[in-house]
């Protein structure tokens, strides 16, 4: 039309610099996502010009690989364990300085960047490969793609390809940036069975914020939601020697549930962080289910309890609470000890004079902003303490409200009983973070479930035993087949329901197997492995935490040889890109930034790259890789 | 199977098949002041399509250099170092270094293994994998002769016998029955033989997808270009 023609008319080169393409192509097997964002950069000017290549990925992602390809010499990235990299750039290390290209950024992303010096009349290519396994929240899975090219893109794509063996049972994509109308017309989404698509291909009008502006205005989240059918109750894959076996039974009765909140009230809580933690719980309370029982305890310098022991979510008593938790006011000191020692009596009193509750789901959460300041505060001590009191019987979740807390000790104590930590962000919607994380274990459905595999069929296995599985959720268990054991293999699930056990037994369905590989061929092995190997790094590198030091070298021994096994930048590994260099002769290196790292504008600026004019010797991540001539002589398939 | 032979002088590539049966076992290098040779056995698809011409791929390498008593078997399934007497069994799933009196075997995990041979020859096999669900495909073997140049100048086998300057030229290309792959005279042995311009894939570098050459095929099993005929090259034993 007229007027998408004047809107192609707009230059989208800025300082002679465009984009000529941006890819992200997304490929979805079965729960593990392989990202591939590809882009294109044309200089046209006269002289070099600095070009940025800038995407923000998920925090849960493994990087895989990068390779910058300029004037015919690609420049790949190499990975390396983390020792033998800060060895090599040792000096730069020491005084302070890195030339990392990954940062953290918000809650959940982590940010690449690289800046490039491009020579007048040349083009550069950068790829960026990722991957990670999808989590089902909220009975969805969800892919979050950032958008934020800087200028127009000639070519610009979003190509998410899903492929789920138990079908799809819904699919949607939105782009909150994008006008509603825009969106229905560029987004294109489609599901059938097995097979799911979602492309958004935006044409250069289509990206302008006006019809005159040079300026783009996809900036924000691409987001695809799907979920899977679950009509039948087992989802076991098993390829390449490898399985991935998915257990999310739908139809079971929601458990009734003893809850007891252990809320720190000591003086940094004040002001908002106190009111949001005040509306959070006046809401969880009002979302309480007539057959689960709780208590509150908060703790200060001192401890106290709202009743001392559970009692039922009647209409009565929630409104006798949500006074309470009004009523509340802060305290001085942080006896953290003290209050999760009051809230584990509560539960473990159940046994003894509510032997009628011991078949609901038991769940304690805690929250707090500091560190223990009251009452016992070394932490060994009380994570020994902790320990003893729960004893296995119940999750502990710890909510770390703030920056000023040690989260690593709550992930460790969490982890130690069978829960999880969550960070909650001092933000405006912190009261809808808190609401967030309860939703997700407000609904028990099963507790104490038990995955068992043939002992001599399973070589190496992901946790198997989980405490509580909660609606919407999944839990996932992988391993390694042991040779010859493929076909006879067999998962055997055990757990405790609403007034009723739960046992079922899965089997690999051969024929089903074979569709599958027929249909997604190697990128369903390669898939299943690669997920076992990701959840394998992803234990071990937790495990790390809870451990002694013996034990935890040889964790972060196993958990690196992964690493560079699956060429995955993980804590313990970095990828650095040879054949470019800085003004201080840093070579650029992709490093997974930790939990604790600096906010991004306590860093220094970003610095710039400059590729050498020959390509660098290839190199593996295996040392014993030998450099092949060009022209061989060889005989092979025909 | 196909063979390319690079001729480093003439900055060109030949290409020729050899269409046997599955089963047959061919020489490919044979030095016969060292002893050191390579042999590979054909294996065919699981399921032959009725009235195709079925291909043969190999299934079974044997690399053996009997001056320091070093065997190799190698199949798309495992790696075995000296079979004849019992010795380590790999999977392509290990990532090793094997040293043995001058031979160093380098298995890199699920892609290629190469064997460098002291005063002798480095050489490469390159696994190809079929989807496990194929009822047709099977996993095989590529073979790929990275350095030759310390070979002797004996060295024969339908790879081997081409470690040493070959010379061939070519003349009047005109179109062939296929208009994208031209034909030509080419002379080689003082025979005059009529070629056509392909591309076949070289594995060594890339396992997964290969990289395209150009080369000047030779029709009916390398006549004219291989030394005798290619039936010479069938040996009894993969050692």
């Amino acid at each position: 039309s007229k007027s998408s023609e004047k809107r192609q008319a707009v230059d989208t080169a800025v300082d002679g610099v465009f984009i000529r393409s941006l890819k992200v192509n997304c490929k979805v097997t079965s729960r593990f996502a392989h990202y591939v964002v590809t882009s294109q950069v044309v200089n046209t000017a006269n002289e070099a010009r600095e070009v940025a290549f800038d995407l923000e990925i998920p925090k849960t992602a493994f990087i895989s690989d990068f390779a910058v390809t300029a004037d015919g010499n690609a420049f790949i990235g190499d990975i390396k364990d983390k020792v033998t990299a800060w060895k090599q750039y040792r000096k730069a290390a020491i005084s302070g300085e890195n030339a990392g290209l990954v940062r953290a950024s918000g809650r959940t992303m982590e940010q690449f960047t690289i800046h490039l010096t491009v020579n007048p009349q040349s083009k550069v290519t950068f790829q960026l490969t990722y991957e990670e396994v999808l989590k089902r929240n909220h009975m969805q899975y969800e892919i979050v793609i950032k958008v934020k090219p800087k200028q127009l893109v000639h070519h610009f794509e979003i190509d998410v390809d899903i492929f789920e063996p138990q079908g799809i049972s819904k699919l949607d994509a939105q782009a909150s940036f994008l006008p509603k109308e825009l969106a229905a017309q560029t987004i294109k989404k489609s599901f059938s069975g097995k097979k799911g698509h979602v492309l958004f291909r935006p044409t250069v009008s289509q990206q302008q914020s006006c019809p005159t502006c040079s300026t783009s205005l996809l900036n924000g989240h691409f987001k695809v939601t799907y979920d899977v059918s679950r009509d039948k109750i087992c989802d076991l894959l098993v390829a390449n020697n490898h399985f991935a076996h998915f257990f999310a039974p739908q139809n079971l009765t929601n458990m009734n549930k003893n809850v007891v909140f252990v809320i720190d009230i000591s003086g940094s809580m004040r002001g908002q962080k106190v009111k949001q933690t005040k509306e959070a719980l006046l809401k969880i309370l009002g979302d309480m289910q007539p057959g689960d029982y709780f208590d509150l305890v908060l703790f200060g310098t001192r401890v106290q309890s709202w009743k001392g022991s559970l009692v039922q979510a009647s209409e009565a008593n929630l409104q006798a609470a949500q006074d309470f938790v009004r009523g509340f006011s802060l305290d001085e000191a942080t006896n953290l000890n003290g209050g999760l020692l009051r809230g584990i009596e509560i539960l473990n009193q159940v046994q003894e004079s509510l032997p009628e509750l011991s078949n609901h789901a038991s769940i304690l959460i805690m929250l707090t902003d500091g560190d223990p300041t009251e009452g016992v505060t070394d932490r060994s001590q009380i994570l020994k303490n902790v320990r003893n009191a729960i004893r296995g019987r119940f999750p502990l979740y710890n909510l770390g409200f703030g920056h000023n807390v040690d989260f690593n000790f709550l992930e460790v104590m969490s982890m130690e009983n069978n829960g999880r930590a969550q960070r909650i962000y001092e933000d405006h919607d912190a009261t809808q973070q808190l609401q967030g994380f309860y939703s997700q274990v407000a609904k028990p459905l099963l507790v104490d479930v038990d995955l068992q595999y043939p002992q001599d069929a399973v070589l190496a296995l992901t946790q198997n035993h989980h405490k509580q599985y909660y609606e919407g959720s999944e839990i996932v268990v992988a391993g390694r087949i042991a040779d010859n054991k493929q076909s006879s293999f067999k998962a055997d699930v055990q757990a405790h329901g609403e007034g009723q056990e739960f046992s079922i037994t899965c089997l690999v369905d051969e024929e089903e197997m074979k569709k599958l590989l027929r249909e997604r061929g190697h990128m369903l092995e390669n898939h299943v492995e690669r997920l076992w190997a990701y959840l394998t790094i992803q234990e071990l590198l937790a495990k790390r935490m809870k451990v002694d030091r013996e034990e935890r070298a040889n964790l972060s021994s196993q958990a690196l040889q992964m690493s560079l096994d699956y060429g995955f930048v993980t804590p313990l590994t970095s990828m650095s890109i040879r054949g470019m260099a800085d003004q201080d002769g840093l070579k650029p290196t992709i490093d997974k930034p930790s939990e604790d790292s600096p906010p991004l504008e306590m860093l220094g600026p970003r610095r710039t790259f400059v590729l050498s004019a020959l390509q660098p010797s290839p190199t593996h991540s295996s040392s014993n890789t030998q450099r092949l001539p060009d022209r061989v002589t060889g005989v092979d398939t025909d | 199977p196909h063979f390319i032979i690079h001729v480093p002088q003439k900055e060109d590539t030949l290409c020729f098949n050899i269409n046997e049966e599955p089963g047959v076992i061919l020489s490919l290098v044979q030095d016969p002041n060292t002893g050191f040779s390579v042999n590979g056995q054909l294996i065919g698809n699981k399921a032959r399509s009725p009235g195709q011409h079925d291909g043969t791929y190999f299934g079974r390498l044997g690399i053996a250099n009997p001056a320091t008593d070093f065997q190799l078997e190698v199949t798309p399934q495992n790696i075995t170092l000296n079979p004849g007497f019992g010795g380590p069994v790999f999977s392509w799933r290990d990532q090793a270094v094997l040293r043995q009196d001058g031979v160093v075997v380098t298995i890199n995990k699920k892609r290629n293994l190469v064997v460098s041979v002291d005063d002798g020859g480095t050489f490469e096999v390159v696994l190809h994998r079929v989807w496990k669900g194929s009822s047709v495909h099977q996993d095989f073997l590529g073979f790929y002769v990275l350095d030759s140049h310390r070979m002797s100048a004996r060295t024969h086998g339908l790879l081997g016998q081409f470690f040493h300057p070959i010379g061939f030229e070519v003349s009047d290309i005109h179109p062939g029955s296929d208009p994208t792959k031209p034909d030509a005279t080419m002379v080689v042995r003082n025979r005059r033989l009529t070629v056509t311009r392909g591309l076949q894939k070289d594995y060594s570098k890339d396992p997964w997808h290969g990289a395209e050459v150009s080369c000047w095929f030779i029709h009916n099993n390398g006549a004219g270009l291989i030394d005798g005929a290619y039936t010479d090259y069938i040996v009894p034993d993969i050692f």
